[in-house]
């Protein structure tokens, strides 16, 4: 689609390259996303994810994989089923199958392969610094599932932080649906209402960049 | 362009690394 150069590996034979999965983007990079860009996938896989839910009957299905998270030329971020989907089909994939998914659980996953993202390369002995509204959410989509909101004194009384601190946390204590952390991630710019522009204009950067940098590579190979 | 700027520290066992590792 680009006329230059191969194509991104893992891409599918034939077709033009209008996405990339997030772990093409890793690989290429070979670092790990930035905070913006993290805020701007979870918002833009979410918008996809709830949409799938009202206009499909689209089973629900963890995220196992950055492979799975799909970033489109255009900014939109999707949701693939695995490359081998065989081991969700199984009658005994039970919780984890996605047929029984909940949206809850499949926020968790979300979380989880957000947080490898932005841990992308670091040493086990090693945490990135992030910043506490973004650990939080991501904390908070992780813990999903176990924190069913009754739980949430839990992670109040283990964290004696700041009123603000104290604050934020309930504001973000009660993750259930997809629209819960939309609104989240709305919540962490200045204006919420410029969310839908904004994380699909960072997600259309994220595409164009990555590309920009394949052909690059590609030319000096 | 594209770079991510961070910071590290040592993996502290009440940490969200820590916290994501038992999951997976």
């Amino acid at each position: 689609a680009d006329g230059e150069g191969p194509r991104v590996p893992g891409e599918a034979a034939g077709g033009s390259q209008d996405e990339l999965s997030l772990e093409e983007i890793l690989l290429l990079y070979n670092q790990p996303i930035n905070e913006e860009q993290a805020w701007a996938v979870c918002y833009q896989c979410c918008g996809s994810l709830r949409s799938a839910v009202t206009s499909s009957s689209q089973p629900r299905r963890r995220v196992r994989s950055a492979a799975q998270i799909r970033v489109w030329r255009d900014g939109a971020v999707t949701l693939a089923a695995p490359a081998s989907d065989t081991e969700e089909r199984t009658p005994a994939a039970g919780k984890s199958g996605y047929s029984h998914c909940t949206e809850t659980e499949v926020i968790e996953s979300l979380g989880i392969i957000i947080y490898k993202a932005l841990d992308y390369g670091l040493k086990e002995n090693e945490e990135r610094e992030l910043s506490p509204p973004l650990e939080q959410l991501i904390d908070h989509m992780a813990n999903t599932v176990e924190a069913d909101g009754s739980n949430d004194e839990g992670y109040e009384a283990a964290d004696e932080g700041l009123e603000d601190e104290e604050d934020e946390k309930k504001k973000i204590s009660a993750i259930r649906s997809y629209r819960d952390v939309m609104k989240l991630c709305a919540a962490h710019l200045s204006t919420e209402s410029e969310a839908p522009n904004h994380y699909q204009a960072v997600c259309r950067a994220l595409f164009a960049e990555t590309m920009e940098l394949h052909t690059f590579l590609t030319k000096i190979k | 362009k594209g770079k991510s700027l961070y910071k590290i520290k040592p993996r502290h066992d009440s940490g969200i690394k820590a916290k994501i590792s038992m999951k997976t």
